[in-house]
C-alpha cells in the first residue's frame, strides 16, 4: 500500500 | 498603498498558468521585499512557493505589508484580456477589498505559512527543464508514480503500468555542455524517492518560465522542484514522496 502524508507534517508553523 | 506596474503582462500570465492547476485560491503576501506566495493543494500532498522580486517588477510600491487573497482562475481569466507584452498594474488601496484596473474581488483565505528550510538535500540535480517536462508527461501514459534515483553518474527515472515498465536515464553532462542541455547533480549520496506523476506534470506548466530545474532530493523529506525565472526570483514547488509500506 502506498502510504503518503501531508505536507504539513514535515515542516513547522512560521 | 499597493502599485505594482509590469511591462510585460505574459511573465505574469506564465506564473499563473504553471500554479493555478495545483492552486484554486491563494494569499499574495506583498511586502516591501516582494511579492510571495506559499500555498498547498486541496489534498495537501503538494505545495508551492512563489516569490516576485521587486526589481522584476517595473514600479514597485508597498507602503505596508498587504496580504491579497484571490481567486486565480478569476485572475488568469482577466489577464488574459491582456497581450503578451502589454503593461499590467495591479493597485490595491487600504481597503483591501479590491484591486483596481481589474476590479477583481478578492477574498479572506485562511493559510497557515510554514517554514521551508532550503538546505542539506542529499542530492540535488539541474536539467534542462524542457526535457523534465517531456520525461513526466511520457512516463505519465504509462504509470501513476515514478521512482526518482539519483547517483552520481545521473538521475533515472521508473515508472511501472499496467502493461509495462518504462526506465529513463539522464546521464550527468560535462562541464562544458551548453546550458539549455546541461544536466549537473551534487550529491552526498544516492537517493530515490516514488512520487505521483500528476503532481510533477502539474508542477511542469512552469517550464516556459525557466531553462533549467533544479530538483532537490532527501530521504524522508518533499522532493522540491525548483524553477527560476530569469527577472523574477523563483517559483518552488514540494511533494511529499509516497511510502512503501
Amino acid at each position: 500500500v502506498n502510504q503518503q502524508s501531508q505536507i504539513t507534517s514535515f515542516f513547522s508553523k512560521k | 498603498m499597493l502599485e505594482l506596474r509590469l511591462t510585460r503582462a505574459g511573465l505574469l500570465k506564465k506564473v499563473l498558468e504553471s500554479i493555478r492547476d495545483l492552486v484554486t485560491d491563494a494569499n499574495f503576501d506583498c511586502a516591501a521585499t516582494g511579492c510571495s506566495l506559499q500555498a498547498m493543494d486541496s489534498s495537501r500532498v503538494a505545495m508551492l512557493s512563489l516569490l516576485l522580486r521587486p526589481d522584476g517588477f517595473e514600479h514597485y510600491r508597498c507602503d505596508r505589508n498587504i496580504s491579497m487573497g484571490m481567486n486565480l482562475a478569476n485572475m488568469a481569466r482577466m489577464l488574459r484580456c491582456a497581450s503578451d507584452d502589454d503593461t499590467v498594474t495591479i493597485n490595491a488601496d487600504d481597503a483591501q477589498d479590491k484591486i483596481s484596473d481589474y476590479e477583481m474581488k478578492l477574498m479572506h483565505i485562511t493559510s497557515e505559512n510554514l517554514e521551508i528550510p532550503e538546505a542539506g538535500y542529499e542530492a540535488i540535480v539541474k536539467m534542462p527543464a524542457s526535457l523534465f517536462a517531456r520525461i513526466c508527461k511520457d512516463l505519465g501514459t504509462i504509470g501513476d508514480t515514478v521512482m526518482i534515483s539519483v547517483t552520481k553518474e545521473g538521475i533515472q527515472f521508473f515508472t511501472r503500468g499496467d502493461i509495462r515498465t518504462a526506465n529513463i536515464f539522464c546521464r550527468k553532462t560535462t562541464p562544458v555542455a551548453k546550458e539549455k542541455e546541461a544536466i549537473s547533480i551534487e550529491m552526498e549520496k544516492p537517493v530515490s524517492l516514488t512520487l505521483a506523476l500528476r503532481y510533477l506534470i502539474s508542477f511542469t506548466k512552469a517550464t516556459p518560465l525557466a531553462k533549467q530545474v533544479t530538483i532537490s532530493m532527501s530521504y524522508g523529506r518533499p522532493i522540491v522542484v525548483e524553477y527560476k525565472m530569469e527577472i523574477m526570483d523563483h517559483i518552488r514547488f514540494y511533494l511529499v514522496p509516497k511510502v512503501e509500506e
